[in-house]
């Protein structure tokens, strides 16, 4: 474990925190996008199959919990809350996620590091994280309405794996195992997707204004 | 050599 990593695992806890307390207090997801956060569920539901037969330490299995427990409480809230369902707009949540999954899935099956099943579960989500975020983006560019919790969520959320990108470069000068390159690829991609978001941010950020992404 | 693949990551 570096400084890195655990920044990146903290950030990241805090990106759900804050989406999973703006939806629990003020009972409203508006502005949020239902479909990335069931594919965010499905990248954990993937990438975790070995929670339970490869105990790697506490912190690990107690942050796949976490993360497991927060995104599917998420899709809980946004789908089944009688209260917080209301303020959903599904209208404006299109994007046609499914669509997104079948070549992170084709990819995985192609490109891994191994060809077994839980090796490519893996590859699916590492390849599915990096552009999950997709839907929420859309959604924004068209809601146009950002308000401040869920800028904080996206800002946090990209910030994480702009971390984890540190980590890979400190791991691979120090240590002697390596982090796969399909990793790399994959959140280096995820990260430039939030490139023009982090833009509009600090700029509305610097100059003190409300934030507004161009139509 | 680098022979192990990281896998202790979030």
């Amino acid at each position: 474990m570096n400084i890195f990593r655990l920044a990146g695992d903290m950030t990241h806890l805090a990106s759900v925190l804050v989406l999973l307390l703006k939806i629990h207090t003020i009972k409203s997801c508006a502005g949020i996008s239902l479909k990335t956060q069931e594919l965010f569920a499905i990248v954990f539901l993937t990438r975790y199959l070995d929670l339970f037969t490869n105990f790697i330490s506490i912190y690990n299995t107690i942050m796949k919990l976490i993360f497991l427990g927060s995104s599917f409480s998420i899709v809980w809230y946004i789908r089944r809350h009688r209260v917080v369902r209301r303020s959903y707009d599904k209208d404006q949540d299109t994007f046609r996620h499914f669509f997104l999954m079948w070549p992170c899935l084709i990819l995985a099956i192609f490109i891994n590091e191994k060809f077994t099943l839980k090796e490519v579960m893996w590859t699916f989500s590492i390849y599915l994280e990096a552009i999950a975020i997709l839907p929420q983006l859309v959604m924004l560019q068209r809601t146009r309405n950002i308000d401040n919790l869920t800028g904080q969520y996206i800002f946090l959320l990209g910030a994480y794996r702009a971390f984890y990108i540190l980590n890979w470069i400190y791991r691979y000068f120090t240590e002697e195992h390596y982090v796969h390159w399909i990793t790399w690829v994959a959140g280096v991609i995820q990260t430039l997707l939030y490139g023009d978001f982090f833009y509009y941010y600090f700029q509305s950020w610097k100059n003190n204004v409300k934030l507004e992404l161009p139509a | 050599a680098r022979d192990k693949v990281a896998k202790d990551e979030l």
